[in-house]
């Protein structure tokens, strides 16, 4: 059929001392749900702008990735998210940058570049965006996970006590 | 960071990424992501991109425009241009990360230069599998 999808959930994978086998299965499996996702719109002849914003709106949706309700906190503790999508054919693209509330960032840096003239949208302005495409927006709530509060929390005590390293699991969620 | 590159039926190539940034950055800080050319690219000629890594590097190198060009300008490969601006490159500067690729072609490539990188792809051939290390 000559189509073809690739996704990543990061680079800041969990170093293989401390991979479980239960981590890795569901690791496994959330990436083959993500690619179904993809592969879904693809095998249905569906286009290659559909195919990312699907499989990058269900790795928003995986709370084991560093996006959407995965997302790691700033050092305040709050979500700050970044999205971005382009078009080979043409280089439209659209991005958005230190935003939250919309459920699937993906989406709106789409609407961003189906719904206005610019490229890179930040802050209210590209809520502004979101509100009028009407995209579902979630509450804190919604983006707060455990591991990331925790992994938040041994940060700042690192930083505090002089032995912040370099790993990037930590680092990159 | 997540992303994702596709090649659909009729040969156009799309990239999207996504991400909530770095644990305990400060407000405000931008990674290379949203940054078209540095994090996330397409374009039907040559391949669409989506990295993941040390962001700041990423934005230094502009490391999606960067394999662009190599392909574009020198006729490289997308695994010759890729491996080069992750192996050497990003390397040279301290960077650490990877990213995922499709060319026109859909040929794919996911290199990196730290331990691993949650990943995965599937062909219409049927190919299909998933990667942590």
């Amino acid at each position: 059929s000559g189509y073809s999808l690739a996704i990543h959930g990061g680079a800041g994978v969990l170093p293989r001392e401390r991979m479980t086998a239960e981590r890795e299965a569901a690791t496994h499996a959330a990436l083959g749900r993500v690619l179904s996702a993809g592969e879904a719109v693809l095998s249905g002849g569906g286009s290659a702008l559909d195919a990312v914003t699907e499989a990058v709106a269900a790795l928003e949706d995986e709370p084991l990735f560093n996006a959407g309700r995965g997302a790691v906190f700033t050092r305040d503790g709050k979500h700050e998210m970044d999205a971005a999508v382009m078009v080979g054919r043409d280089r439209s693209a659209g991005a958005v940058a230190g935003i939250c509330g919309p459920r699937n960032p993906v989406r709106l840096a789409r609407a961003v570049m189906e719904r206005t003239s610019h490229v890179l949208m930040i802050g209210e302005g590209a809520l502004g965006i979101a509100r009028d495409a009407g995209l579902a927006f979630e509450d804190d709530a919604y983006f707060f996970t455990q591991e990331r509060w925790d992994s938040l929390q041994e940060t700042l005590r690192m930083e505090q006590s002089g032995e912040l390293d370099d790993d990037p699991a930590r680092r990159h969620g | 960071t997540v992303g994702a590159v596709a090649r659909d039926a009729e040969g156009r190539l799309a990239a999207a990424t996504s991400t909530g940034g770095m644990t305990a950055k400060r407000a405000g800080r931008v990674g290379d992501s949203p940054v078209i050319g540095a994090g996330t690219f397409a374009d039907d000629g040559t391949c669409a991109i989506s990295a993941t890594g040390d962001g700041e590097a990423f934005l230094r190198l502009s490391v999606a425009h960067e394999i662009d060009a190599r392909m574009r300008l020198r006729g490289e490969s997308l695994r010759s241009a890729a491996e080069a601006v992750i192996g050497s490159d990003l390397e040279a500067i301290g960077g650490s990360g990877g990213l995922i690729a499709i060319d026109r072609d859909g040929a794919i490539v996911t290199p990196y230069n730290c331990e691993g990188m949650y990943r995965g792809w599937v062909l219409g051939s049927g190919e299909r599998e998933t990667a942590i290390y």
